[in-house]
């Protein structure tokens, strides 16, 4: 007969960790390198330093078959962590810094336990973690996860001088995978993650002792994204009933304009008025009808203005362009940076480039380079919003054709990427969020076809 | 500066419901419609009754743009869910009674509770469940969840007099979607789904009042999956950790034969001889390092025994075929079932049929359609497993070319699907299981070729 359990969120990634990203050994060592990259980029911007990240990876011995266990380390000069937030951060699932509605790599609460975690279920090795916050301490911990309890388990744990006020963060760990299949999607990754991010220092010792150094084209830092408050558009009844519950206002108008993105008073007087709520009113005695009322209202009224640009951290034009162009040479680039949209509250920007010619491998389709939140997408590209608006549009409008040497780049950066998977794969087909995307290929794809046209004009030109 | 907090699974996944397949209106009919019928199916077969399962989709009103709200109602003739458990199995993610190492179509303990999350913060409307395990009493809950705690709150509670002894459930709650979107998938999933259960009957009402029955072909039903012991091979640490800590076994000989899949005493010999661990120990009393050692000589040992078919529940090679046939009634068909295979100590077997010509269409690829423990997967197709694995293979060698009329069905059953995703869309790259697709899909190929030789033969003889 049925036994009912219920499982902890540590329980259910290890059960179902190729939803993590870690189905297989290639696949874990790339997972678990992107998992701590990403967090140390996330660490040492949010406190606008430009990034110095190490990464060793060390062969411990072979498993046998390809497979090895591998000692990786990473090291950042970012924020550090709090002492008493070390043993949670790497040690509990669905824990962390960045539940807040700001935009920035992480996202989950759980890529770096997951690393961790995927770690010790293949090699049973602690992890070890060392960090300071720039204080007079310095924090060394060696920590297992209780998976079934989803809580770090402190094996030990050590404070140091910190004479020379060190900031930053050291994860070390071991895990079995298999380096030299992964190692090509490795390399991108860094490769393309030095390009959107050319005020970072990137420095990788691979197994084999090869030195691979991605050095800073610049230490200017882009404005950091800001926390924002939530787009009144696509907000819904769960997100409004938390924000009832947590406000201070006393009444409609003061909870519309101090919850909500860009709300003044007489856009928050106009919008009472269209969903036929007083301003007077008490958020907190709001009917349950009332509030599913009010909702559906958010998502009709058009006088709502789109989402400031500020909080967010797009790349801009020329960074897009940028990679391509070093690695391509292309005869034609053309880039554009979308307005700001918003899907769910959260608001997001969609830039596109496409180039046309050069070094652009002819392979029947179209390259496609994706970013979201300045981390490289490298996989299951088929599944990816972007590869199926490419699909969907009917380039031969564009006077392109499946042969052409063409690359198109895609950067969507937002306070919540709507990702696919919990490995950040691919992004989700949301409407709000495709229809940008859409729009920007197109937009370009006409720049394109004018150079297209151009090109075809001198030819004929050149034949008379 | 930072703020580190945690969240409740059903928070993670009410932020991130892309990855719980719920990215937009028309996606969460499709989502909300399959999770709620596989968990029928799941009920039904475990006490080993022909499903009968009734859908109504009802819609309430129009919300615009397409959207609108809808009543899903499903009901089924399973086992019903206990009383004490209803507000859990409904209102809680990571809860369930499929947590077990046997073949059913759930397997996360959220599909269910994620459909009625949707549900809730689109419309705001509690969840009415009524259900009996077929004794004297029915119970009928109003439920909504508290999502920030991963609770259900139970709005209203009644039992009632089950004179006729019923024995089953009804799930009813409403959702904002767009039906027409998703009408095409939807179908598509009630008749394959009738297809590869055809021992199911299940009626559908359509928000235009239509009917859609498919008649089940058969009473008989296949045997039932059995749950089973983790197999050798593919264990992990932390599955040893817990298989230790749980046994009564006082020395290791005992523990491998009581713990494992098809281990009997001379195997156990063997094996503990190989890995120089004394028959006579306390598994209780092993160091770590002498867990991580018996895990690694685990995968190495080749003694052991390949899983034992019966605990799963292939659909046979006949069933496999029965769609294609009804479907394209195809010049040729060929269909292998591969012995049982593991990975990670699931066992697992892959089914493989291959189709040409009658009206399979030529579409410039092969046809695929996959199933994973009976359920149709609709989504994602490049990204599966199975794609991946046709891509890479030269189809020259075989005869085939693309613009030939191909069709080709894989089917997975196993303990535990390695799915890539929470909405179930495609199978994880897992080199286990790719391996054993790869093979059947080459089995089935080889018999294509020596079909499509005998052609190419007839086709010189008719023209001399
Ligand atoms: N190198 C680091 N420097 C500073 N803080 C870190 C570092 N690595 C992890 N953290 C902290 O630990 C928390 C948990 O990290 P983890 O990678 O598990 O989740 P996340 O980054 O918040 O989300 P995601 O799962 O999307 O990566 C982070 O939110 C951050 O506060
Ligand atoms: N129609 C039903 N009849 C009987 N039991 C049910 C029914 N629907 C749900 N349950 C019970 O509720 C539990 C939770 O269902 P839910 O769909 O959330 O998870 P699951 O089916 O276990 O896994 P998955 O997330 O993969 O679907 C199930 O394990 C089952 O015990
Ligand atoms: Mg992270
Ligand atoms: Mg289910």
């Amino acid at each position: 007969s049925q036994i009912f359990e219920h499982i902890s969120p540590a329980d259910f990634f290890y059960r179902n960790r190729d939803i993590a990203g870690f189905s297989n050994p290639s696949r874990a060592i790339y997972s678990a390198i992107r998992e701590l990259v990403e967090n140390s980029l996330d660490a040492a911007e949010s406190i606008g330093v430009p990034p110095d990240i190490f990464i060793r990876l060390t062969r411990i011995k072979e498993s046998g078959r390809g497979v090895s266990v591998y000692e990786l380390r990473v090291q950042d000069n970012g924020t550090g962590v709090p002492s008493q937030h070390i043993p949670s951060a790497f040690g509990q699932v669905l824990f962390g810094s960045k539940y807040r509605l700001k935009q920035s790599r992480g996202t989950f609460g759980l890529g770096g336990t997951m690393a961790i975690l995927y770690g010790q279920i293949t090699t049973h090795h602690p992890a070890h973690i060392i960090s300071s916050t720039g204080d007079s301490r310095i924090y060394e911990y060696r920590l297992s996860i209780d998976i079934r309890r989803n809580r770090p388990i402190i094996l030990q744990r050590k404070s140091l001088d910190n004479d020379h006020k060190w900031r930053g963060t050291i994860v070390e760990f071991r895990l079995e995978g298999d380096y030299f299949r992964a190692m090509p999607k490795v390399l991108e990754y860094l490769k393309q993650t030095a390009v959107v991010n050319p005020y970072a220092n990137i420095t990788f010792i691979d197994p084999r002792g090869r030195l691979y150094m991605f050095t800073r084209a610049t230490t200017s830092m882009p404005p950091p994204p800001k926390e924002t408050k939530p787009h009144p558009y696509g907000v819904d009844v769960e997100m409004m009933q938390r924000l009832i519950q947590s406000t201070d206002a006393r009444d409609m108008l003061t909870f519309m304009v101090e919850t909500f993105h860009r709300v003044g008073k007489s856009i928050a007087k106009n919008f009472l008025k269209f969903a036929g709520i007083s301003p007077k009113r008490d958020p907190k005695k709001l009917r349950p009808d009332e509030v599913v009322h009010l909702v559906q209202k958010m998502k009709t009224f058009d006088e709502f203005l789109p989402p400031d640009a500020s909080c967010l951290s797009p790349l801009g034009e020329e960074l897009l362009k940028a990679g391509i162009i070093k690695e391509y040479q292309p005869e034609f680039i053309a880039a554009i940076q979308r307005k700001p949209s918003t899907y769910s509250g959260h608001p997001f920007i969609v830039e596109a480039a496409i180039a046309y010619g050069g070094n652009i491998p002819r392979k029947g389709d179209i390259v496609l380079f994706r970013f979201a939140n300045r981390i490289p997408l490298l996989y299951d590209e088929a599944s990816d919003v972007s590869w199926k608006i490419i699909k969907s549009i009917n380039w031969r409008r564009y006077k392109a054709t499946p042969d052409m040497p063409i690359a198109i780049a895609v950067h969507v950066c937002s306070t919540k990427i709507p990702y696919k998977t919990v490995g950040k794969e691919f992004i989700a087909d949301r409407p709000e969020v495709s229809r940008e995307i859409l729009f920007a290929i197109r937009y370009v794809a006409r720049k394109l076809q004018k150079f297209l046209t151009r090109v075809e004009y001198k030819q004929k030109e050149l034949r008379r």
